[in-house]
Parts: C-alpha cells; structure tokens; sequence
C-alpha cells in the first residue's frame, strides 16, 4: 500500500480544510524558506501519532492554526486525515489472516472472491483505509478509523497490519536530525536494533 | 530476546556494507566505500554497543566524529535504508536531508532514492528539498507557498511523469 | 559589571532590528522583518536571561521555536552580526552557514556579507560554501580538492575580482 | 588589519608544507564533501587557541596528518602560522598607545615617523605580525609570535591588541552551529552577554 492524499484542517500554517495529493511512488515537497513544508511533514507525523513535542509545538494547542498569539484564543479545531491506499495483494494479506480458518484452495478461492465482492459493496468498491486525529478545542486529541472513534492501542494496532510501526520511527528523518544518526553512540544503537527486533 | 535481537542485527549487517557502496559509488569510483556494523558483545547484545563504521571511496579506516559533514551525511542514510530493510515501513518521510551534500552526492542520492521508491516492492517516498537537481527527479511535486493574505501554506501539485525525465 | 552589561546589552539592542532588516528586506517586502532583544531583569542582569524574538517580513509574533529552519539560521545570523558590531574583530570565519537556505535568502546573505567586509572598516569575511549562488559573489576563493595519490588535501586560489561581477 | 595567509604543515588533512592566501576582504572556501574545507577552518581556529576537542579530535595528536591508524604512529610535527597584516592605521594604533607619555603634537608627529623608521628597520619594513602553535611529537602545543616561542597569555594577550577576543569565539560558527544560536535559552544569552562586556 501507499500513503495516497492527506487531508489538513487548521494544522499549523495549513487553514482551513486543504487536501493535498495525490502522493506518487517518488513526491517531493519544495517551496521557501517559512512556506509550510515542515508543517506537512508534522502533520504526517502528527496523524501517525507522534507526540507535540516532536513537532515544534509545547501544547497541542500549538498545533492548530492561528493568525498571531490574539488568535489561538479563537478554539478552532484542528485534525489531519492520512487516506491509506492498499495495493491489490495488500487486500490478499488482510484476508489471509481471516481465510486461516476456511477449507480446501478451491472453496478458499471462492470465498475470497465473495468476501471481496460483500466487502466491495460494503464500502463502495473500498480499498482504502482512512486515519484520522483530531484537537478538540479544550486541546484533547481524538483517533479514528474510517471515521469511527477508536483507542490510540486500537489505532497503532491497524498502523502496525500496514508495518508502519511509529513506535521505531525510522522512517521519519526530521529537518536537521540526519547528522546525529550516523553519530549515535553505541549503546544508542543498541537500543535502536532492540525497538526493531 | 537475544536471538531476535541478533536476527535482526545479522539482517542489517549484511545490506549496510552494499547499500553504503550504492550511496557512494560513481565515475570516480565505481566500487563505492566500505561500511560495517560489528557487535561488543555477541552472546549479551544487550550489554554491549553495536558500532557503525563508513569509508568512504579511497579512504582508510578512522572515527566517525573525523568524517566530514556531507560524509557523515552519507553514511546515516546508508544506516537508515539498511535498518528499513529489515522492519519495511510503506512509506518514507524526509526532511532537508540532502543540506550538507555538494552537487554530485545531491545526484547520487536522488538517483538511489527514486531506484528503492519505483518498481515492484519499491517504499514510497516523500522528500522535502530546496535543491533543484534532488526534486527534479521525482515523479511528483507538492509545491507550498504562503499566502500572504490569507496569512497561510497553499499548495499545487505537479505531475512530473508528463515531461521526459531529466537525464 | 551590571552597567558593563548594560552598556553592551544596549549597543546589540540598537543594532539587532536594523541588521535583520538588513537581511530580510527584498523586492516583496522592502521594509523587511522585526527582531528585537529584552533583558528580563534589568538592574540585576546576570539574574535574569536575554530575550531574543525574531518575526520574519509580514508574519505575526511567534516564539522562536516555531519558525522554519532557515527563518531561525537568518535570525541567527542577524544577532551574530550585530553582537560583532560591539566587539568587531578583524575577520569571521562561517562554516556552511546558508545549508537550510533557499535560493533568495542565499542571494540576500551573500550581498549581506559582502557589503560587511569591503569598503572601509569592514570585518574580513571568510565562508565555506557548497552554493554557487553564495560564492560567485565572494572576491576570491580557495578551492579545495582531495589529492587522491597523496591521500591529502590540495588547494588552488582565484582571484574573481578580474572578471566582471556577477550582477 | 587582515588574515592574509594560513602556513599549515602536517595539520589534519593537509599533508607537509602548505602556503594558503592570500585571503581577499571576502574571500570563500570551496569544495567538494570531505575534500578538506573544515580541515581549514579549524587550523586557523587552532592557530587562535581553540582546543582540539572542538576541532573533531579527542588528543592534539589526532590533528596531526596520517595516512591511517598505523601511520599515525609516525610521530609528525604539525603546525600552523596565520600571518596578519596590519592596516597602515593599525600601526598608529598601536604606536599611539606607545606615544601618549611624549611631548606636544608636533614632536609627536616626528617622534613616530623615527619611531617607524626604526621599527621598519628592524624587521624589514615588517607590518604583518606572524602567530604559529605547533604540536610536537610528544603532544604538546607551543605558541609562537614571530618565531620566538611565548607563554598562551602573552599570546592571547597580543591577540586581544587586534581584537581576536579567543574567549568569547564570537567570530567563528563551525558547521552545523548557526541554528543552535537562535535558539539559545535566555540564560545561555546572557552568558554570552556576559562574556562580551
Ligand atoms: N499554529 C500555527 N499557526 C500558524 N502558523 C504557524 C503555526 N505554527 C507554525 N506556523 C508558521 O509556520 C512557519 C514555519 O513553517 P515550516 O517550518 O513548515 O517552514 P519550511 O517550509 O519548512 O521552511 P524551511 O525551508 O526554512 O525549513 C513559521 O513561520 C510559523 O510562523
Ligand atoms: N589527522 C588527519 N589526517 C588525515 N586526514 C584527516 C585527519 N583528520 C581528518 N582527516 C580527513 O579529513 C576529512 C574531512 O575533511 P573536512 O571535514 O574538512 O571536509 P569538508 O571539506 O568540510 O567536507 P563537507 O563539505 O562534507 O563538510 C575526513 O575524510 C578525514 O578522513
Ligand atoms: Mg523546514
Ligand atoms: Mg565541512
């Protein structure tokens, strides 16, 4: 699968509602110094779960747009939707776990073919999965799947069928951070192969 | 605990020395550097460090805190591609990552970022960069400005697949 | 010592919001931005810490911690260069200074810093740089190349100020 | 006055003797990675009394050329010499201080012609002042002014007559140091102020 289009509301510079995408293979963010790209990069972040310290914000209410310091009195609400796309044979491994249990390959196949087509029409011809997270504007954050409230557990718990561990974070390199990775110490190391093993 | 520590140790050892030669080789040199990982302490990972060491082309073994500012550049994002090939997440975020790199790393590392994101298997990619001949070789472009009356980021997006691909 | 303190405190004070000026203004904003220092305890100061705000051409106040990364390197720039107005020395030596930059602020760093050091009484400037926009302004350089048969580095020095300058 | 050339021999990357200059009013270093760049900056920090841990060395011996961890058994000398130049101006600067005990104007105006006369005599119509630190076999570092060996104070102290204040290295930002000014904590800048006054 692959990250398809995001969808911003009040994050940071971003305001208002703004959908941005669709995210190829290969996409590169370019634009000035201050124009917002930073910003995009904490809101992935930010819906993935990863904490307001790490995006330049000391409360969670830092990270919701506002004009200037008169502003952030304003209680907007803010949240950022990460729309996942599954590769075809993504949708083979999401079932594989369920058919486990099912006969013999010819009635697997069947079955597969019917569970795709019942799930088809349930979802209108869903092969993707929408995450999303909100700021309420007493500053409480809020996960969902597919627009349904769920635990932040729950939530990692579908991060993780995809391999997207956020716990790890080794797939996210923020502005600046490349040159302390090549210069972390041995017992860092060492923690970094504990958190992947 | 230890032997799921040392599997994914064994992984990453053994792609760190060839990802770092794709890094790093070129006209010059066509075979690359040299990098490796080795293990204080085998039996009690736990215990010990693990440590990383980079040559790059041409050059003889020294610490890592004498490399210069571009090579140690190079050398973290060899780590970081081989340690993704153990635990493949789908997708990569990168910020500015290409900042210390003169013009032909900007190169190479473009071309090894756009070979691990296209192509059966490939990790999407999303990299942000203020250098031309990274982004130029992308297959998409979100561009962001700011608004200045609204007092904002706006974005466009550019497919690039369009125009024939730069060299 | 408390009046020293003040003494230099007031000098940088003075020169911190023009210097940045200096250093932002351009064709879209020709006023360029505000940054300013405040003392949190002014009879006592060593009791108290050295406020430093820097808010970038037509955008609001904001702590410094949520600007961009090359909003805080020009910010950075400008305290560094009006704290050298107090105690000038001969010469700077800056280190890749303008890595987080894009193209237009290399350009205004670049015209910055030669506008310091020629003419009379200016400070000696040397800059290492990876950008051809920063350097082609620059009255000289020394190129440095690694020497591969000797395994050490080699340098050559041009002397531009015999072409034409760079517009 | 100016930095007019950098005499390196044996310093980090730049193996024997080396000449470098002459430095321009605005002069840039260029090159590509790891060809030597930042070698060069921390020889003339070395020359002004930076320690060589801020120069990516644990020991001084580590600042000396090696082909590769068993030359470095070979036990070089190293040095580096920074020749300043002095303005015409600078002259009277530092004669004035000289001249404030003698007569009226006139035999003032006199006084410092001989006076200039004699000194350029002496050193060969001399108006650069020639500061080397060397690094001997053994490890340890000696400081020089015009090849006459003096103690770091004295050397500091002729230093602080330019207006190279080493302390206070408020001209000289290493690599990857120039975002970490702006975000000093307020005491972090009053330390710095502190340093200044
Ligand atoms: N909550 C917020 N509301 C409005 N604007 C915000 C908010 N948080 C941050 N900003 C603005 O976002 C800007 C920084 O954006 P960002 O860090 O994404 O820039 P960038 O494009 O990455 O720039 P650079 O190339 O310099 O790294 C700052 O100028 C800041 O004022
Ligand atoms: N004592 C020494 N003897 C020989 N070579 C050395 C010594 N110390 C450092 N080096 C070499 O110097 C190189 C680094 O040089 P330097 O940091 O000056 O590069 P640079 O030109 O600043 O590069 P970048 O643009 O990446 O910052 C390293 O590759 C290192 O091997
Ligand atoms: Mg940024
Ligand atoms: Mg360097």
């Amino acid at each position: 699968g692959h990250l398809s289009r995001i969808e911003l509301e009040n994050f940071k510079s971003y305001k208002g509602k703004q959908i941005i995408g669709p995210f190829k293979k290969f996409t590169s963010i370019i634009g000035p110094n201050g124009s917002g790209k930073s910003n995009l990069m904490d809101a992935i972040s930010f819906v993935l779960g990863v904490q307001s310290a790490q995006l330049r914000g000391s409360t969670l209410r830092d990270l919701v747009y506002a004009y200037d310091v008169q502003d952030s009195k304003e209680k907007r609400n803010a949240s950022v939707s990460l729309v996942y796309v599954l590769n075809t044979n993504d949708e083979e491994e999401e079932e594989e776990e369920e058919d486990e249990s099912e006969g013999r390959d010819g009635d697997k196949e069947n079955s597969k073919k019917k569970k795709r087509q019942k799930r088809g029409e349930e979802e209108g011809e869903k092969n993707e999965v929408r995450f999303s997270r909100t700021i309420s504007n007493s500053g409480a954050s809020d996960y969902k799947i597919d627009n349904k409230t769920v635990t932040f557990e729950e939530y990692a718990e579908k991060l993780k069928q995809f391999g997207i561990l956020v716990k790890a974070r080794n797939f996210l390199v923020f502005q600046g951070d490349i040159e302390a990775v090549a210069q972390k110490s041995p017992k860092d190391l060492t923690q970094l192969f504990e958190q992947l093993s | 605990r230890g032997a799921r520590f040392r599997g994914a140790f064994e992984h990453v050892e053994k792609r760190i020395s060839e990802t770092y030669r794709e890094l790093t080789k070129g006209s010059a040199h066509p075979t690359g550097g040299q990098a490796f990982l080795t293990l204080e302490n085998y039996d009690e990972p736990f215990l010990g460090g693990v440590n990383f060491t980079a040559m790059p082309p041409s050059k003889r073994y020294r610490e890592m805190e004498m490399l210069s500012g571009g090579e140690k550049t190079i050398a973290a994002l060899a780590l970081l591609f081989a340690i993704h090939s153990y635990r493949a997440s789908p997708f990569f975020v990168l910020d500015e990552v290409d900042a210390a790199l003169d013009k032909s790393n900007v190169e190479k590392m473009a071309r090894f970022v756009r070979s691990k994101s296209l192509g059966k298997g490939g990790t999407q990619s999303i990299v942000i960069s203020l250098k031309d001949n990274f982004y130029d070789k992308a297959e998409s472009l979100v561009g962001v400005s700011r608004d200045q009356r609204e007092a904002c980021s706006k974005v466009l997006t550019f497919d690039l697949t369009q125009f024939a691909e730069t060299a």
